[in-house]
């Protein structure tokens, strides 16, 4: 059977307990709009 | 043991705007129509080795245009971007460059441009004029009017129409037509013009003067129309590459008079 294993690797990573106040660094991208979003 | 891949190039890291601003400044210097873009995001990045201090590096950008026509020579720094309300348009561009010895270059571009929808305005905005159609008859008139209205009191060179760049129409409280279009400088005086205005050509590529022009003609209650026109001089430009998908009219013949 086909198994999707990197894919479980990332979900057992959010499972890792987190210090109190940790903010997640924000997605690469997209980035912020400079402007105003149409 | 294999080398750790690079971390992924992040929208907002400062060699991504960077890249950006490398891309938009291409984009802008070799479009010949509309009005210039400035970036409003970094929508995508993406950088692929090539080898030693080589990479190939393909970026999303979402840009807007300003009130800068593409023609004019005022910096993007300078040029304004158009409001919201003011009908804005956006640019979503796919562009491809070339990272060597940290010189970048572009190698391919393609932007497709469109105007923000018109019930997102009315939401915002339910009075505000919307960009009208570029082949829309009033607009045309309105354009042909203005330009003829301003060759015949120049005492310079007689002007052709190259292209509508917008055009609003509001019909409460005052019908009014608003345009803004490019222009050329021919080989004729507009005195010339008159008696002959067949014979008058846009000025040689070595020779271009180009400018632009906003138009505003009152049509109800009362009558009135007020051009206003200015001409940039000679610029030497980067050849054209078409890179902009243009929705509306576009000219056989660039210069091709509408009167």
């Amino acid at each position: 059977s086909v198994t999707k294993r990197a894919v479980a690797e990332a979900a057992q990573h959010d499972k890792v307990p987190r210090p109190v106040g940790f903010v997640p660094p924000p997605p690469p991208c997209p980035g912020k709009i400079l402007h105003f979003d149409i | 043991v294999p080398a750790v891949p690079p971390a992924p190039l992040g929208c907002d890291d400062p060699e991504s705007l960077a890249i950006a601003e490398a891309a938009v400044n291409y984009i802008n210097g070799h479009s010949h129509h509309g009005y210039k873009f400035a970036l409003n995001r970094v929508e995508d990045i993406r950088v692929v080795p090539q080898g030693p201090n080589s990479d190939i590096i393909f970026i999303e950008l979402d840009l807007l245009e300003t009130k800068c026509p593409i023609l004019s020579p005022t910096p993007l720094a300078n040029c304004t971007v158009r409001s919201f309300v003011e009908h804005a348009v956006e640019g979503d561009c796919d562009v491809k460059l070339q990272k060597v010895d940290g010189t970048l270059s572009v190698l391919a571009s393609k932007c497709h441009s469109h105007a923000d929808s018109r019930e997102d305005i009315r939401k915002v905005c339910p009075d505000c004029p919307l960009l009208a159609k570029m082949n829309n008859t009033e607009v045309l008139g309105a354009v042909s009017a203005a330009l003829n209205d301003y060759n015949s009191k120049t005492t310079d060179s007689y002007l052709r129409l190259l292209e509508i760049g917008r055009a609003k129409i509001q019909y409460h409280p005052v019908h009014t037509v608003v345009a803004e279009f490019a222009v050329g400088a021919t080989n004729c005086s507009a005195e010339e013009a008159k008696a002959n205005v067949g014979a008058c050509q846009l000025l040689p590529e070595d020779q271009s003067n180009f400018g632009f022009c906003t138009a505003v003609m009152v049509k109800h209650p009362s009558q009135d129309l007020q051009v206003d026109c200015q001409l940039y001089g000679h610029q030497v430009r980067a050849p054209h590459i078409p890179l902009l998908s243009r929705p509306g009219v576009t000219y056989a013949h660039p210069g091709q008079d509408t009167s």
